[in-house]
């Protein structure tokens, strides 16, 4: 069985994200970033879990998830930023929005979401350059509206 | 003190 913490950020996760949810269940959000933050591999965990969830195809537990982000990027700490910040995670964000790998099936609402956090990301975390990077090149592959 | 694990290890840009 996954180790206890494993276990309770991926239970967390599955249950913020679940598309059964009637509306967004803010305590298991509020839970798993707390989780995250209190772990020495959290954020690399959760990162992982994250970019799963919203590259799924249905719109309302991608959607879900890309919520569960805005608020740990809002509320965690550092080192989850810095998780955030880093093209291993960045690239999975990509996926989602190029044509050239999930872009062509993936929910419109959910690809306008990740650009607007992404766009958002460049305003509030300027020292978390690639994520800069990453958003110059949607703009230059027309992905991004100029 | 608890144990911080920083890895900054990382892939390159997806183009």
């Amino acid at each position: 069985a996954a180790p206890p913490d494993e276990a309770s950020l991926q239970s967390r996760i599955n249950k913020a994200t679940n598309p059964l949810n009637k509306e967004t269940d803010w305590d298991s959000i509020k839970g798993f970033c707390d989780q995250l933050d209190n772990e020495p591999e959290g954020p690399q965990l959760a990162t992982r879990l994250l970019a799963h969830k919203i590259q799924s195809p249905q719109e309302w537990e991608a959607m879900q998830a890309l919520t569960v982000l805005e608020t740990c990027m809002k509320n965690c700490g550092k080192r989850f930023h810095s998780e955030v910040g880093k093209f291993r995670f960045l690239n999975e964000l990509i996926k989602v929005v190029s044509p050239k790998y999930l872009g062509a099936r993936a929910p419109e609402p959910v690809k306008k979401k990740v650009l607007e956090m992404m766009y958002s990301w460049t305003v509030r975390l300027p020292n978390e350059t690639k994520i800069a990077d990453a958003y110059q090149m949607l703009k230059k592959q027309g992905i991004v509206k100029q | 003190g608890k144990i911080e694990f920083h890895d900054d290890s990382d892939e390159d840009l997806l183009e």
